[in-house]
C-alpha cells in the first residue's frame, strides 16, 4: 500500500 | 533531502529566476509560451494545496510561496503589465491547453494515490506538469530563432527533473517502502517530452552556433 503520508517533495 | 533533489529545487528555482529576470530587465517575453505559464501556475495552485495545513519544513514553505509567487507573478507581468504584454505573440502560441487540463483531471480522479480531494488534486497538478511544457515545445518550433535567455529557461525546466529522476532512484534504494509510481511515471514523461529539445540544444550549444529547432 502506497503510503499516502504528506507529500514531502515539491 | 539528498544532493539529487536539491539540485532539482535549485535548478527549477534558477529556470523561474532566469525567466522572471528576462521579462523584467527588458520588459519583454518574446518566445515565451503564456499557455505554459498559465499551466504551472495551475500546476503549483493544485500542488501546495497543503501549504497551510501540512507544515514539513522551512525549506519546504518558502520554496512552495516562490514558486507560486514567481509563476503567478510571471502570468500577471504577460497578462498585464502594458509594456510586457505587447511582446508577447498570442497569434503564435495557440496550443489548446485547456485540452491538457480535462484529461488530466479526469486521469487524476481515476489514477491517484487515494480518493481524496487533496490526493486527487495533487496527482492532477504532476499530470498536469508532465504536460505543461507542450505549448513552449511548440512555440519554440515555430519562432524557430530561440533567443539564449528563453533556450536556458526550457534547458533549466528539463533539467530539473531529470534530477528529481535521480532522487527518486536514490530515495528507492536508500528508504523502506519508499514508491510513488504516480510521481515518477508522470516525471518520466516529463523529462522524455525534453527530449529531442536537448538534443537541438546540446547540438546547438557543441557547434557553438545559434539554436534552431527543426520545422
Amino acid at each position: 500500500e502506497e503510503e499516502t503520508a504528506s507529500h514531502d517533495e515539491l | 533531502m539528498n544532493m539529487f533533489r536539491f539540485l532539482g529545487d535549485m535548478t527549477h528555482l534558477f529556470s523561474v529566476l532566469v525567466l522572471l529576470l528576462k521579462i523584467h530587465t527588458i520588459k519583454s517575453c518574446a518566445g515565451i509560451s503564456l499557455k505554459t505559464q498559465e499551466l504551472y501556475a495551475i500546476v503549483f495552485a493544485t500542488r501546495y494545496l497543503d501549504l497551510f495545513t501540512d507544515y514539513i519544513s522551512l525549506y519546504n514553505t518558502v520554496m512552495k510561496l516562490v514558486y507560486l509567487g514567481s509563476s503567478l507573478s510571471i502570468v500577471w507581468y504577460m497578462r498585464r503589465h502594458k509594456l510586457v504584454r505587447r511582446s508577447y505573440d498570442k497569434d503564435q502560441d495557440t496550443f489548446r491547453h485547456h485540452f491538457l487540463i480535462l484529461p488530466c483531471l479526469i486521469l487524476a480522479l481515476l489514477i491517484n494515490e487515494k480518493f481524496t480531494f487533496m490526493e486527487v488534486m495533487w496527482a492532477f497538478s504532476l499530470y498536469l506538469e508532465a504536460v505543461a511544457i507542450l505549448p513552449q515545445l511548440v512555440l519554440l518550433q515555430r519562432t524557430r530563432n530561440i533567443d539564449n535567455l528563453t533556450g536556458q529557461y526550457v534547458f533549466l525546466l528539463g533539467a530539473y527533473r531529470s534530477f528529481y529522476i535521480l532522487n527518486w532512484i536514490y530515495r528507492y534504494f536508500t528508504e523502506v517502502h519508499y514508491v510513488h509510481w504516480i510521481t515518477w511515471i508522470s516525471g518520466l514523461v516529463q523529462t522524455l517530452l525534453y527530449g529531442d529539445f536537448f538534443y537541438y540544444y546540446f547540438h546547438s550549444w557543441k557547434n557553438n552556433e545559434k539554436l534552431q529547432l527543426p520545422a
